[in-house]
């Protein structure tokens, strides 16, 4: 899988929808001033790929992701994250697919039938209702679809391909049997 | 499954021993299992030692060792298994100079398999990126974001003529 | 005593007040008290709401954010009642170089009435100090300080003529 | 108070007996590459002025400050920290002087009976077998006379005028009865 986009949309800073273009490999930083949302979308990415606590993205409900309003901008109504893949031997994969193309909704990935790439969005959505909205390429999924998609990859519950801010310093001095979740998602 | 468990365990135990040794200048880190009460499931033990220092407790070491052992551990586990991506937020914090060199050279060796987007405030780790998104607040409360490509030579992609790889 | 702790709050209060304006070029930041469940002693909560950002919750500030605004509490506290002495380990790690500048610029403000000790690996917080520490460790695992008076003027106090003061 | 001079001997990675001389006030900073020892010496400065959680001092027991042996060295039998203050106004301070004067073996604060400053000496010692020592101008007193010196003045148990490693982003998120303590002691 190779990350192509991130899009965010009302997002804890990000009012305005703005967007992450990831053309080619290799190493990005996202750098800025302090407080200027760098984290937020270390955040965002978390989120889409299902983060269910609060807590973890610094809030105390999940509400707390959406715009918030600012001097000259009223709240968002809602917080919309969009991750868009590449994966190169989708048609390899029966489980990409499957999830894809399966129940639910869920949609076929993107991609000619003979063709071996297939890129696919992930979106996820909140509105300030507390309602909910999972979809992948722009039809409506459950979460669990979402999650199954990385499975195994460091992004799927443990994440721990995502190191939050001052989390790295934490890691060392992690429990035991919380280090043994982190080998055992990579087995 | 606990053989798939094992397997793992050991090939990423080798990776980090090698990963400890190449960012500390020798000593011993490795993982151990340890038993654990109240489940038949063995808990994990890190043990990190840097050259010339004493075995004991990883919690006394300084915060710029947790940091560098904890992202040798990070990366043992990507050199077993890829990430599509990962996301590393400020992770070199508490590293001095001489260490987030040695993590500069280590993010180019592993960025063959696995995506890193670092946020970082280090100008030296910002050096090894091919891509940077500034973030700014321009209007205050509202976070945008701009892009800029860097080629790998000299900050400039235009002027080496190879396409942005 | 309640009466006490009242007038320190009220005093500590309206120092954090001045401090976070001045650390964040406006906005709000202040000290509330709040009922506490299980105790008749009410707890302290902390506001805190950059210039131009909508009050909510402090755990959504950025880690610089949060760093800045604990500094500005600390100073309020100092304010009001100056230590013999501070040592701050690292305080700075989350600063960016504006901000750093603003720590620098608090601590020649304050160091009058405290001594401070900073433990810092940012070049700009070291030259804001008197004296330096620097601690090597050449035999390896065995700590050693050597200690280095810098001049009120461009690192050298032999040539102002002034005694080290 | 002023700060005159720490000594540390056998504290964590201080094998050496090492002095940090502090001739006039203003911003001292200490430096140096990632483990050489700095935040040791904020640990030694928090033990000497009576910390008694081993936990805070990054160890899992009191022992573990002592240092532990290298390459080349064997462990040491014992650590011992010393802070030389200066008092200004002792003769002004009768609890100073009291504490020195008093009864437990404490002994009175250095200094012209005529003359207005005073020089004293806290010392922690810490043994293999678990036995301490605290004293003042060298001789024995309980932890709780070193204590009672500084109260109020952010040194105390509270000690919010030492601030480790890692502490400064977690003071925002403290519990609200923990931030009334630390006003209470500055009070
Ligand atoms: N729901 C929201 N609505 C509006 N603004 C928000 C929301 N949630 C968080 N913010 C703002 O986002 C800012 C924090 O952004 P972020 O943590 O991404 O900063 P950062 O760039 O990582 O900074 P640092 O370098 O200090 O870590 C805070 O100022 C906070 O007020
Ligand atoms: N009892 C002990 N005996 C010997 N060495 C010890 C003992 N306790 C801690 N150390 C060593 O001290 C080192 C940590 O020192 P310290 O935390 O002061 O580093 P630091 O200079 O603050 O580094 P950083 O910049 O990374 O924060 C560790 O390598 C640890 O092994
Ligand atoms: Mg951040
Ligand atoms: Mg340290």
């Amino acid at each position: 899988l190779k990350l192509k986009k991130i899009e965010l949309v009302g997002f804890k800073s990000f009012c305005d929808r703005q967007e992450l273009p990831f053309n080619g490999g290799g190493v990005s930083a996202v750098v800025g001033p302090n407080g200027c949302g760098k984290s937020n979308i270390s955040d965002s990415i978390s989120w889409v790929l299902g983060e269910r606590s609060a807590k973890s993205l610094r809030g105390s409900r999940m509400q707390d992701v959406i715009f918030n309003g600012s001097r000259d901008r009223k709240p968002s109504g809602m917080a919309s994250v969009s991750l868009t893949l590449l994966d190169p031997d989708a048609h390899l994969k029966p489980r990409t697919a499957l999830v894809a193309n399966g129940s639910n909704g869920a949609t076929r990935v993107n991609g000619s039938p003979n063709g071996r790439a297939a890129e696919f969005t992930i979106t996820r959505k909140l509105f300030r209702s507390g309602e909910s909205q999972y979809l992948i390429n722009g039809k409506l999924c459950r979460l669990r679809d979402i999650q199954d998609i990385f499975l195994g990859t460091g992004l799927g519950p443990e994440h721990y391909a995502i190191i939050e801010q001052g989390r790295i310093g934490q890691i060392l001095s992690s429990r035991p049997l919380d280090r043994r979740s982190i080998i055992e998602e990579a087995a | 499954s606990r053989k798939q468990f094992n397997e793992a365990f050991e090939e990423i135990n080798i990776n980090f021993r090698g990963m400890f040794a190449t960012l500390f200048g020798g000593g011993v880190g490795e993982m151990r299992l340890i038993e654990t009460e109240g489940t038949s499931e063995a808990g994990i033990e890190i043990v990190a030692s840097p050259p010339g220092k004493r075995l004991q407790n990883v919690a006394l070491l300084s915060g710029g060792e947790k940091s560098l052992a904890a992202i040798g551990l990070l990366m043992a586990i990507f050199q077993y298994k890829p990430s599509p991506f990962c996301v590393l937020d400020e992770v070199d914090a508490a590293l001095d100079d001489s260490n987030i060199v040695r993590f500069r050279r280590l993010l180019q060796q592993m960025a063959g398999q696995t995506q890193f987007i670092l946020i970082t405030h280090a100008k030296t780790t910002m050096e090894v990126a091919q891509t940077l998104y500034g973030v700014i607040m321009q209007e205050p409360g509202v976070s945008r974001v701009v892009s800029v490509k860097i080629g790998e030579h000299d900050g400039d992609a235009a002027t080496n003529g190879t396409p942005y790889a």
